[in-house]
């Protein structure tokens, strides 16, 4: 979804 | 996840391993500000709200646990260790980190990607780490000759945004819609803020001579 693409960093 | 990433993590967490090994190895926090390290468990408090939500990967997850939990025990350690505590510069950690508190969480709620409770959170983590490294940084030109491990704790620290700087050049040119600009220009003003301290580190480094700050 566009949340997990959006915080996929640490 | 690519290589500049991947060496910024691995940075950061080299950061995390080194100060723990000067806290644990020398049982003392002297150089150490306590107000950044608060500032730190925050900033992974706010920024990982999703960690039970939002599965990413094994990688991503261990590595938000670690961050969070080292964090978090370096500041308790700080604070309640009977050793430790005694070896903190109360004295010089005088910055008034409520200021940086109060100024990320009012840009978050003016600048961020969705008027959400995460997003708020989220965006409130990245301004708030961009200028956590102050109070750190002030207590080092007070407290004159910097030790070794700590040194080494505040560089890898700085190194590890700007390998990241480099994983967002990488991924602007290599993914389609990639666009991240409130960590972009965070970032670059993270880096920016250890710019002196590189300098008299390399300057350190070159004539091998005691890392010392200017007042």
């Amino acid at each position: 979804s566009e949340v997990k693409k959006h915080h996929d960093e640490l | 996840m690519n290589i500049f990433r991947f060496a910024g993590d691995m940075m950061h967490l080299t950061s995390i391993l080194v100060l723990l090994l000067k806290i644990y190895a020398t049982k003392s926090c002297s150089g150490i500000s306590l107000k950044t390290q608060e500032l730190y468990a925050l900033v992974f408090l706010a920024r990982y709200l999703d960690l039970f939500t939002d599965f990413i990967s094994v990688y991503n997850t261990i590595m938000k646990l670690v961050f969070i939990v080292s964090s978090t025990a370096i500041v308790w350690c700080m604070k309640r260790d009977r050793v430790v505590r005694r070896s903190y510069d109360k004295q010089l950690d005088t910055f008034r980190h409520y200021f940086l508190l109060a100024a990320s969480f009012a840009l978050a709620l003016l600048v961020n990607e969705k008027f959400t409770f995460q997003e708020i959170f989220w965006a409130f983590s990245i301004y708030l780490e961009a200028v956590a490294i102050l109070p750190q940084l002030v207590l080092l030109q007070r407290s004159g000759n910097v030790d070794n491990l700590t040194g080494q704790y505040v560089f890898f620290l700085g190194a590890y945004r700007a390998f990241y700087i480099l994983n967002w050049i990488y991924r602007y040119f290599t993914e389609t819609h990639f666009s991240r600009w409130i960590a972009c220009i965070s970032g670059l003003v993270q880096t920016a803020l250890y710019a002196d301290f590189f300098y008299y580190y390399y300057i350190s480094w070159k004539n091998n001579t005691k890392l010392k700050l200017p007042a």
